[in-house]
């Protein structure tokens, strides 16, 4: 199987930077029902992950503010990268998105459970 | 590939029951690292989910009480389901997990990205 992460990637992703408000990033995974926000800087780098896990955290938690629950040390697939070894970075994790970032960490697009299931209702 | 639901689901599924709270249903996706929540009822059956994207969404329109979000009209999956069946389900409705129940609708399993990315990770 040779797919590779840009064969299936999303590419029109939703993003956000970085002082975004708790509020907001829900309010965007609502308007959009999607569950992952790359946040990159004001050049489109990747700067950190927000998640509807995140939300749920702040709710339990009873934070209010969206630094105490970024995720700045971001996963990321490249675009070339075998869909195997995508999805094995992930499942180790216990993450279900990778955004995927080019050579000058700008994202280009996003792989996750509905572009692995796009792939395997397909294929298989 | 002939594998089916009951090969790769997960078996120990955190379930809640319909009279849980916001806040506990939220503290529980982070105790245990998971998004989604089936709803239950005292026999076990399958009445609903709840999952973290559920919550962000209460986040966004200030809703503080679970009957607001709660999802009633779960789509499942049946143990000896082929994979792709499943994968098909998920991605035509853009959703990311499915509980399996058996044939009295007692929820046995779950079926999400996380099982998916193994599967792939292992086989392609
Ligand atoms: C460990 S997962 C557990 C919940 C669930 N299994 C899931 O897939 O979302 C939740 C955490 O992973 C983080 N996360 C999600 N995608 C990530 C990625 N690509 N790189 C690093 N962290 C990520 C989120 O910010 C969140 O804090
Ligand atoms: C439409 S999805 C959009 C967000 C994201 N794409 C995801 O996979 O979670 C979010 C909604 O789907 C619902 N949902 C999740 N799993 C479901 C299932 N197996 N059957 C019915 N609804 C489900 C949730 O309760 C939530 O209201």
């Amino acid at each position: 199987d040779d797919v590779t992460v840009s064969d299936i990637m999303k590419q029109n992703v939703v993003t956000v930077t970085e002082n975004i408000s708790l509020e907001d990033a829900a309010q965007s995974m609502f308007d959009n029902g999607i569950t992952h926000l790359p946040v990159v800087s004001n050049h489109g780098k990747i700067r950190g992950i927000i998640t509807s896990w995140d939300i749920s955290k702040a709710v339990a938690l009873k934070y209010t503010h969206l630094d105490k629950i970024i995720t700045k040390n971001v996963l990321t697939a490249s675009p070339d990268e075998k869909i195997d070894s995508a999805a094995r970075k992930m499942q180790k994790n216990n993450i279900s998105a990778l955004p995927v970032i080019d050579e000058d960490e700008v994202v280009i697009g996003i792989i996750g459970s509905e572009e692995i299931n796009k792939m395997i209702g397909e294929y298989h």
